[in-house]
């Protein structure tokens, strides 16, 4: 029994050795980083908390999305957009819950009217209707 | 989605006060797209001179209706083939909610209190406009009598800010009358609207007829000019911007003060003031750089 015991106690000491000296892989990708990771979230903005209400008539605010957080393949000098989709994409498919797909393509917003009062006093009223937003990153 | 209007709002939107730095981000983003240099700081609310924002903010409930049918069709076609969007409550079922709502409009009395509505001619120019702007008429001491004794009244209209590229598809004048003063029982007054071509200091201007209207003295509502080839050329030559004349006379072609045919001028009540409106179209599609 003592053989096996101190043959365990071995083999625990080598691996943990063998994994502390290994480099961080795609698989490692849940372990530190999880609670910095880039997330979507939804904001209201108020035309009044931005102390506008005086010049922008209508809409009283909009709908917004924004990203905090660090992506989990950042586009930087190593990373190009393309690397970047397919890191990204597979380790999505790895961890969907933690890891967004990545957001290359360009997306068509909503079309949007908002009406305002220019420096002479005219009013305008201005449609969106075909803004697009090409993005890369996470979202 | 990044939608600007309150009606995309989801319940799941997060209604908090913003840090310092996200209101800056946020305005000086919102500022790029809207194209302005910075905020805007218009006269004083008791100043607007004009029934124009009642007007453009029923062409905005109009044109935003137009966008939540569009999108409504959308989620119709979407929730028939399984989308979880649904149908947003409290719109008109119709996808066409838009022309129905117009086609109310249309059954009121013209003798109406309502604020001024969009007629159909507008709904045209509406669908396809990106943007519609009302003028602010910078006339500020009426002459009500030319050299030759004649009633008039005289507007100008600053149409230089309109940005570049956007090219105008319709402009109306719109002025308000009430009913015209009674000792012209129930007479037709003509009321005509004039381009002024040239301005002399001790004679009558050089005009252009424009447009006219017939209406009787008992007659009570908006009355709208079509001045779109006017507005054009003002845009490409705003040298020759010198304003707009209104007259009116009776069936025998007698000059009558405008006042006295109930033509509401500057110093009505802000609900029934005039106002110039021009609708544009512009061409670029407009792409917005990743920050």
């Amino acid at each position: 029994a003592a053989n096996n015991k101190r043959k365990n106690q071995n083999r625990n000491k080598s691996s943990s050795h063998q994994e502390s000296s290994r480099m961080p892989s795609v698989g490692d990708y849940n372990a530190s980083e999880q609670k910095q990771a880039c997330k979507k979230h939804e904001l209201y903005v108020s035309f009044r908390d931005l102390g506008w209400q005086d010049w922008i008539i209508a809409p009283e605010g909009y709908a917004a999305f924004y990203c905090d957080g660090e992506c989990s393949f950042p586009l930087n000098a190593h990373m190009n957009a393309t690397n970047h989709a397919i890191v990204q994409t597979l380790v999505h498919l790895m961890f969907p819950d933690h890891v967004p797909k990545p957001c290359c393509a360009p997306t068509k917003l909503n079309a949007i009217s908002v009406l305002y009062f220019d420096d002479s006093s005219n009013v305008i009223l201005k449609k969106y209707r075909n803004m697009v937003v090409r993005s890369c990153g996470c979202h | 989605q990044g939608g600007l209007g309150d009606n995309h709002v989801h319940s799941s939107f997060i209604y908090r006060r913003l840090r310092n730095h996200e209101r800056r981000e946020i305005q000086r983003e919102i500022l790029s797209i809207l194209g302005l240099p910075h905020r805007p700081r218009p006269f004083a609310p008791g100043k607007q001179a004009s029934s124009a924002p009642l007007f453009m903010l029923d062409l905005y409930n109009a044109m935003t209706n137009e966008e939540d049918s569009e999108e409504l069709e959308y989620s119709l076609k979407g929730s028939i083939a399984g989308d979880s969007r649904g149908i947003r409550k409290g719109y008109p079922a119709s996808p066409n909610g838009y022309s129905q709502r117009i086609q109310l409009s249309r059954m009121t009395p013209l003798t109406t209190q309502n604020p001024p509505l969009a007629s159909l001619h507008d709904t045209n120019f509406l669908s396809d406009a990106d943007m519609v702007m009302s003028f602010v008429n910078l006339v500020e001491r009426d002459k009500d009598f030319s050299h030759q004794r004649r009633h008039y009244k005289e507007f100008r209209f600053d149409l230089t800010q309109i940005p570049r590229g956007e090219a105008v598809t319709a402009a109306e004048f719109r002025i308000y009358k009430d009913r015209s003063n009674s000792r012209f029982g129930n007479e037709t007054i003509q009321i005509s609207i004039y381009q002024i071509i040239k301005d002399y200091p001790n004679r009558d201007a050089d005009l252009f007829l424009l447009d006219s209207r017939k209406a009787q003295a008992s007659d009570v509502g908006w009355f709208v000019f079509d001045i779109t080839a006017t507005s054009n050329h003002w845009v490409i030559n705003p040298h020759n911007n010198l304003g707009l004349q209104l007259c009116a006379e009776t069936g025998d072609g007698r000059s009558i003060n405008v006042k006295s045919a109930g033509l509401i001028g500057r110093h009505g009540p802000q609900s029934k003031q005039p106002f110039m409106v021009a609708f544009f179209k512009a061409s670029e599609v407009l792409f917005r750089s990743v920050r």
